[in-house]
């Protein structure tokens, strides 16, 4: 039950520093925010809607189908509180 | 110390203590959890006085942003602590609005670090420390942006400080995702060249909604060290929630007569009116910064461990307090009670790394129960065969349960030294018919017991419908051998037993799910049931439990023995008849005891 969908992506490219995650980021028209943790790395698709209820298959399917990839995941917002 | 030395000490000593305690910025007067003294507020003027005011040591506050300028920051401000993940740049800066929203990073991160002696605003505990700020909260927040912000620096951030999470509307149930989880998992196991990430978290302010801090994944999580509040007349804040996974406890406000915290605001400001559990968190973490100068070795679970011996239960107010196998006070409410710096920073100068986490995960076989309306049923696990856990640290009942109303269900778990620890309260606003799913409900209440023996989980059913339990799996964290080498077994319980005297006998006689009463009567301070049962002795099992003992051994909790288990005695059928009259009654309890 997350909440709606964002128009960024984690994905895990093994090896992906030597300007790997930068090219595949841009071969799919992405942006690569940067790293989040090891060979995982933050992407934004700028034609792709901040808000939706639907997920961006088409571009979860490039991602998916590039075989520099391990794993894609569009990203749902997620409720937080500050306290 | 500080109150009766100030006004008309004239020694050249004791002027120059209290000069290493007289600050002039002007709030400093009203920041009553620091100085008002006699025992009435965390003991950090102490451990100033030694000179420990977290120099050396990075905080990095996870919110909407950090007003890196301020005057009371920016001698402090650290910018390898501190990260943009809204914008992707490097610089923290709040975003600016009509209504001051994004103001709730920059004044957690005064409370911590705010400059001392700048004739400018507040001090904060860890004045020496060095602190930054991620901007994540002022935006889509995703697992990516959280495990992001989790894992910023790890080699170079040692403790960081979080004031938010889920809803704490009381009807939902969330936790980190899979990047999250594995960004706190990577921070213990490798942050800070491997002794582990410190990740401080508020407990929740949804009391008001009758919330379960147990239902909020992040303060559940054995990798926070999850803080909650005491008002400045040491009693439960109105929201604040009561739950099994809280470890100690900080000051914070309460009612409207109440004071409130200190710190830094946007627009180089000041305020004296921060609240909620928001303001614990990062009273804690600058409390950590004290106690990681004392001693840059310490482990996450070094600690934890030491918030546990330190924290204290006096002038804390709350019927939920109780006294643990090893006789520990501690409390739904508070944890182990209001947090100790000064003697944080002691324990820590001589502390030995404790020893290897061990984790033993069991499955109860053949979960499947129905749990009628207005019923409730008890489940049995015999824990034997984890023999790498000897002490306990962090519990897990993982639970699998199917409900048409989740807020109707309660869950309490009793360990094999009779503590019993709620795991779940009813939340009268939790419609959702998810139930639970492998929800991971964390204890620490059992800290420092053993954890072989009979633990026993109820799950009541307050509602109209049947409810049904499928799965059970306890998972058990801790150690093989004491976490100190001068803990000898045991030694612990009785120490503490004799500062809190003979009001904690446990009554041990009860209704086990099948309605029979149980054949040995526990006495006394202490449940431990040493792990010497014999397991030949039993003439029929049933899932692990034992239902009958051939003579001459003894029924104990599911298993027998040929002697009777330490703080139990042998019992006849006439003690049945009698006790259960008797034991109603505390005092009489103990005189028999």
């Amino acid at each position: 039950n997350g909440g709606h969908y964002t128009h960024t992506w984690a994905v895990h490219i093994p090896n992906g520093d030597n300007g790997i995650a930068d090219a595949v980021a841009k071969e799919h028209g992405f942006v690569n925010l940067g790293k989040i943790f090891d060979d995982h790395y933050h992407f934004a698709h700028h034609k792709v809607s901040k808000r939706s209820l639907t997920p961006a298959s088409h571009h979860q399917t490039r991602l998916d189908l590039d075989e520099r990839v391990h794993w894609a995941k569009q990203q749902r917002a997620k409720s937080r509180s500050k306290r | 110390d500080f109150i009766r030395m100030r006004p008309s000490r004239t020694s050249s000593r004791a002027m120059s203590l209290v000069d290493a305690v007289s600050f002039d910025d002007p709030k400093w007067p009203q920041m009553w959890y620091l100085n008002r003294g006699n025992g009435l507020d965390m003991n950090v003027i102490p451990a100033w006085k030694e000179g420990i005011t977290g120099k050396g040591v990075v905080v990095t506050i996870l919110d909407d942003g950090l007003e890196s300028n301020h005057p009371d920051i920016e001698q402090n401000y650290d910018p390898k602590a501190s990260y943009d993940v809204n914008s992707h740049d490097d610089d923290p800066m709040p975003h600016y609005d009509m209504t001051d929203s994004n103001r709730h990073g920059t004044r957690c991160a005064g409370e911590v670090a705010a400059t001392a002696n700048n004739s400018f605003c507040a001090v904060g505990i860890a004045y020496g420390a060095s602190v930054g700020g991620v901007r994540m909260l002022d935006g889509d927040v995703t697992d990516a942006v959280e495990a992001r912000s989790l894992s910023l620096n790890p080699q170079h951030i040692d403790i960081y400080s979080a004031s938010w999470g889920p809803d704490d509307d009381g009807k939902t149930v969330d936790g980190p995702g899979e990047l999250a989880s594995r960004a706190f998992i990577e921070g213990t196991t490798k942050g800070r060249g491997g002794k582990g990430s410190i990740f401080i978290w508020a407990s929740g302010n949804g009391g008001r909604e009758m919330d379960n801090c147990n239902c909020d994944g992040y303060t559940n999580s054995i990798w926070t060290l999850s803080i909650s509040s005491a008002t400045e007349e040491g009693n439960v804040p109105w929201y604040s929630e009561k739950c099994s996974s809280t470890l100690a406890t900080t000051y914070s406000s309460g009612g409207q007569s109440e004071k409130q915290v200190v710190t830094t605001d946007l627009h180089h400001s000041c305020t004296a009116s921060h609240t909620g559990t928001s303001a614990s968190a990062p009273l804690a973490a600058g409390i950590a910064a004290l106690v990681l100068q004392s001693n840059q070795n310490l482990t996450w679970r070094d600690l934890q461990h030491i918030v546990v011996r330190t924290a204290k239960p006096a002038n804390l107010k709350d019927s939920s307090w109780s006294i643990n196998g090893v006789g520990r006070r501690v409390s739904h409410s508070f944890g182990y009670g209001l947090m100790d710096a000064s003697d944080m920073v002691r324990v820590a100068r001589t502390w030995k790394t404790v020893p290897e986490q061990q984790r033993c995960e069991i499955n109860a076989p053949h979960v499947d129960k129905a749990i009628p309306p207005r019923k409730h049923i008890t489940l049995q696990l015999a824990v034997n065969h984890c023999l790498s856990v000897n002490y306990l640290e962090h519990v897990q009942a993982k639970i699998t349960l199917t409900s048409q109303r989740r807020g109707d269900i309660q869950l309490y778990l009793r360990s094999p030294a009779n503590t019993r620890v709620t795991l779940l309260t009813s939340r009268i606003h939790d419609n959702s018919r998810s139930g639970f799913n492998q929800w991971p409900f964390m204890s620490v209440h059992t800290w420092g017991e053993s954890p072989h023996g009979n633990w026993q989980l109820e799950i009541h059913n307050e509602g109209r419908y049947m409810a049904q339990i499928t799965q059970w799996d306890m998972i058990l964290y801790g150690t093989e051998v004491p976490s100190q080498p001068d803990d000898e077994p045991n030694k612990s319980q009785r120490n503490q037993f004799n500062l809190y005297g003979n009001d904690m006998a446990h009554n041990d006689i009860e209704h086990d799910a099948s309605g029979q009463w149980r054949n040995m009567q526990q006495v006394g301070e202490v449940g431990m049931a040493q792990d010497r049962s014999n397991a030949a002795a039993c003439l029929k099992w049933n899932d692990q439990k034992c239902l009958e003992c051939q003579e001459p051994s003894y029924f104990y909790q599911d298993l027998c023995y040929d002697e009777c288990p330490q703080h139990t005695y042998p019992q006849t059928h006439a003690d049945e008849l009698d006790l259960d009259v008797e034991l109603s009654d505390p005092d009489i309890t103990a005189a028999n005891a």
